[in-house]
């Protein structure tokens, strides 16, 4: 799950 | 996902089998820093805490176990396989890097976007990873001449940042709510600290000269 905050980024 | 941050990975990726090879092929780290590869390894732990929660995309997955993967092996290998530590010159790679640890740790306390421990250790990941060449551009310095692996490896990794400044400049206008100031300040200092490097590499390139730092 992807909290909204998550880094996408590498 | 853009084409900047993807040819950024790339050339991230690029960087770090260049590494591999020259580690693997020559059986010698000469002219590598093994403190840059332990800030970079510490980098890549202190950022992908979130590589089992979190889950992004595969490709998101992968390339964070591969950065992970990749920098503790060389940091394994220059520490403890057999022939390759003898190649590992202590004496010109003798940058104090843990004032960089500390440092950039203590700015991550003060300046982060969210005060929680994932927060402040990515923010303590982008600063560190900012700096982390720095050991390498001073045994570069120290040791004169560069081989051509050496060379290839710090320009690939020093255009990965540059080609994540266009990612970001991109996602600004493109998306409405972006806003990763700390990764693009943290991003110019870093591919700032390579500017020489790449002008002395583009003049020998010019001059097909062999690579040299001035001292």
């Amino acid at each position: 799950s992807v909290d909204e905050d998550a880094h996408d980024e590498l | 996902m853009n084409i900047f941050r993807f040819a950024g990975d790339m050339t991230h990726l690029i960087s770090i089998l260049v590494l591999l090879l020259k580690v693997y092929a020559t059986k010698s780290c000469s002219g590598i820093s093994l403190k840059t590869q332990e800030l970079y390894g510490i980098v890549f732990l202190a950022r992908y805490l979130d590589l089992f929660t979190d889950f992004i995309s595969v490709y998101n997955t992968v390339m964070k176990l591969v950065f992970i993967g990749s920098s503790l092996a060389i940091v394994w290998c220059m520490r403890f396989h057999r022939v390759v530590k003898r190649s590992y010159d202590r004496d010109v790679d003798t940058f104090r890097h843990y004032f960089l640890v500390g440092g950039c740790f203590l700015l991550a306390l003060f300046v982060h976007e969210k005060f929680s421990f994932r927060e402040v250790f990515w923010a303590f990941s982008i600063y560190l990873e900012a700096v982390a060449i720095l050991p390498q551009l001073i045994l570069l310095q120290r040791s004169g001449n560069v081989d051509n692996l050496t060379g290839q490896y710090v320009l690939f990794l020093g255009a990965y940042r540059g080609f994540y400044i266009l990612n970001w400049i991109y996602r600004y206008f493109t998306e409405d709510q972006f806003s990763r100031w700390i990764s693009c300040v943290s991003g110019l200092v870093q591919t700032a600290l390579y500017a020489d490097f790449f002008y002395y590499y583009f003049i020998s390139w010019k001059n097909n000269a062999k690579l040299k730092l001035p001292a």
